[in-house]
């Protein structure tokens, strides 16, 4: 799975993910990617989420949106995105993981599996990543 | 405000022949996106453009190189969301295309829909002269060779793609 999310000089936010869906699966499967608030959710004034991980357990807790509700109560897209996905991880044994945005252009990364390629790019910095903890720059 | 692009793969374990080429892929589609970003592009052009390049990057499981179903073919879903409406759309199932999160996106533009599935979204990206490409096109080696692994009565594909195999 690939995904998203941005925020653009007019403060507007999206999010896309896309995905060949889970190995093997049996014909006609759906998983989050295509579920609205499971997949992907954007909303200007919360911020956006794209997730990655296994498709029914992001699925039974609606990972995106229980990320944007956890920020709209007021943590930050960190503190939110380790709730969801300690949760997901509790409640229905899921691993994942996530990008995240907010309206003011604060962004993270977070996951519980194992390794999760990603990469960022703000004010001619390009960050990027592979396994917890990681965090390398370079000039765009 | 300051213009910001993230994105990921997939999340799981990455085989080490693969892991240079993974972490090489989300650069370029941060660079990508960035530089719509940087000129007149919103932040929906941005995701679709980040999204697409790592859509056409065969070392990540969506478009081309996806995993396969069952059957050992390839059925895709992406979505799109704009925050500025909660506008959204999106495509599953879907085969016979190479930029599935471009169809998504068309299904946000231009029907009053939220997803189209299977053989709706392809008659949908028929009639919108989306490109059509064949299935096998988006096989790669690597996904028939995971899927024949797979195939065994005991075999696990959800421990394989978070734990084990990538």
């Amino acid at each position: 799975t690939v995904g998203a999310v941005a925020v653009d000089a007019e403060g507007n936010i999206a999010c896309a993910t896309s995905t060949g869906g889970m190995l093997n699966k049996m014909e006609g499967r759906v998983g989050d990617t295509a579920c609205i608030g499971c997949g992907g959710y954007a909303d200007n004034r919360v911020g956006a989420v794209s997730p990655t991980g296994e498709g029914e357990a992001i699925m039974k807790v609606t990972l995106a949106r229980l990320i944007l509700f956890h920020m709209e109560q007021g943590r930050s897209a960190e503190a939110a995105a380790d709730e969801a996905l300690a949760y997901m991880k509790e409640r229905v044994g899921g691993l994942g993981g996530v990008v995240v945005v907010d309206p003011q252009g604060e962004w993270s990364v977070r996951f519980s599996s194992l390794q999760m390629a990603w990469a960022a790019a703000q004010q001619q910095t390009l960050h990027y990543g592979l396994y917890t903890g990681e965090h390398f720059t370079q000039n765009i | 405000m300051l213009p910001v692009l993230v994105v990921h793969g997939g999340a799981g374990f990455i085989p080490k022949e693969r892991v240079q080429l993974s972490c090489a892929g989300v650069q370029a589609a941060v660079r990508g996106g960035y530089s719509k970003l940087q000129g007149q592009g919103s932040a929906m052009d941005a995701v679709v453009e980040a999204v697409t390049l790592l859509e056409n990057d065969h070392h990540y499981n969506a478009g081309l190189g996806s995993v396969l179903n069952a059957k050992g073919e390839v059925e895709m879903d992406a979505i799109v969301m704009d925050g500025r409406y909660l506008a959204s759309g999106a495509v599953s199932a879907v085969r016979k295309v190479a930029n599935p999160v471009q169809l998504a996106r068309l299904v946000m533009d231009k029907t009053s829909h939220l997803c189209l599935t299977g053989e709706g979204a392809s008659q949908f990206a028929r009639s919108m002269g989306f490109p059509e490409v064949p299935g096998e096109s988006l096989i790669t080696e690597y996904a028939r060779m995971r899927w024949k692994k797979n195939l065994a009565a005991d075999a696990n594909p959800v421990e394989c793609q978070m734990g084990k195999m990538g």
